[in-house]
């Protein structure tokens, strides 16, 4: 039985596509086969496992508009066990496409479903919105993972995230539940971080991961490298966080 | 003359908002008549002035989709000459509400045309998306202020932003410029965004601002006081910053 996750905030850079790509790393290094799949147009995470998205021959936009199969668009990556469905510039079309066709909101969903059997982790990463890509990715995971900017602004819209989710399990999947919510670029010495990191506590409770990512330089390099921390930098800060996020994850999803 | 400009880049958060509402904040101090517009459904600029977006009793959502003119929600704010259209939830549906309505790509432009003697400067904050409000942005400015995180990820969407702001330019809107782009979240000691600032200025030459905004903790702690950085921290590292750049955009301005 697979685990299918979406990470998702409408909220823009807060470490959606940073969390996805190395605790996609760390839980293949662990002896997961796992599958990142992109679903944003600015292919971040296609690019931070060191492919080039303007030459992908077919993405994740083939799959969602013309119903390719996923394994015709699946790569594999230098990591064992790691694969990658790429993203593509295209996809920025396909939230105004997809509103258009059949079925609009259960198009990954069915995609996914052909080859869930092939992985124990599938991991979707997001775009900033609340849009059709999304409620695509909301409409096929099991579990929602939200990473949370360690900042004021980020807490602004985790109600209305919290809405969309509430949404889509009345009317898409009943199933959906939160899987959890991972504080990113904590800065310990700033007091507004640790007020966040309160409040976030005080409202959601042990829905928030322990593990706290730091803010780590090397997260930010890393990519430029087309690797996860995991190859460029694991004993940093990042590296250390990223690996202690995919035990609690792993020992989470154990006793379900 | 006013001048109408747009906070836009698809990648999250590279500081559109808080360069829109502390830029729009030192113009209206230095004597200029500023309007902000708010098109991002997470409302960030509205709650960055005091606002709360939830008790807006009409926002940029009626004034796009029931045409709604824009003096019926505009809001006086705290700060003298300075204005601002609210958003609201609302407008997470308004993506999708406006593929169906005539001359979508045009909404907001009629809008400002019945208001823009009223201003020297209308600031339009945009969503992380190249979607139709961020086109309707693009359509209703004379320039793109294009705000640009010091991180390897935020280079690799520019192509992108420059290719949808020339497809804007062709079909829509023949006279859009790109007025600048503003370097953010500075920070000096990391090699990467020396690189990172190095590659933007050899690609794009003088349109990058001369003021690098650094990253600066009171810019994240302002808006959660309701307050731009010049009530709040004026003589913080970004605060001097902003006053710069709107020297700068001042200046630039001038000679046109
Ligand atoms: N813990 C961290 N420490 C330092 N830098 C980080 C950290 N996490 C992410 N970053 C950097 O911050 C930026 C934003 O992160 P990322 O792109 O993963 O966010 P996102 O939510 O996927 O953004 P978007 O909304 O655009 O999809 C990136 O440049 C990334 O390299
Ligand atoms: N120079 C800076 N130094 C420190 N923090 C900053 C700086 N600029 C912005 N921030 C903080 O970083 C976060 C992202 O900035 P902001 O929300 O302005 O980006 P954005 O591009 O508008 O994001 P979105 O894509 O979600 O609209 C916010 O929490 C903000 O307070
Ligand atoms: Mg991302
Ligand atoms: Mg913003």
């Amino acid at each position: 039985m697979s685990h299918i996750y979406a990470l998702a905030n409408q909220k823009g850079g807060v470490g959606k596509t940073t969390t996805a790509v190395n605790l996609a790393a760390y839980l293949a290094a662990k002896g997961k086969r796992v599958l990142l799949i992109d679903l944003d147009a600015q292919a971040n995470a296609t690019s931070s496992l060191g492919f080039d998205k303007n030459q992908m021959a077919a993405s994740t936009y083939e799959v969602l508009i013309s119903n390719t199969p996923l394994p015709e668009v699946i790569q594999l990556t230098r990591r064992i066990r790691l694969d990658l469905a790429p993203s593509s510039t295209q996809l920025a079309g396909a939230e105004v496409e997809l509103v258009a066709l059949p079925e609009r909101e259960w198009r990954l969903k069915k995609a996914i479903a052909a080859i869930e059997l092939n992985y124990d982790y599938i991991l979707v990463d997001c775009p900033p919105s609340l849009g059709l890509l999304t409620v695509n990715a909301l409409t096929s995971a099991q579990g929602v993972l939200i990473p949370v900017q360690c900042e004021y602004l980020a807490l602004e819209g985790l109600s209305q995230l919290m809405n969309t989710i509430q949404l889509v399990r009345k009317s898409l999947n009943p199933g959906l539940i939160v899987r959890g919510l991972i504080m990113t670029m904590y800065d310990g010495r700033a007091k507004l971080a640790q007020q966040v990191v309160a409040e976030v506590r005080s409202h959601f409770g042990d829905r928030v991961f322990t593990t706290l990512v730091p803010r780590s330089i090397r997260l930010g390099e890393a990519p430029s490298y087309g690797e996860p921390i995991l190859s460029y930098a694991p004993s940093s800060a990042g590296g250390l966080a990223y690996e202690q996020l995919a035990e609690e994850v792993l020992a989470g999803d154990r006793v379900d």
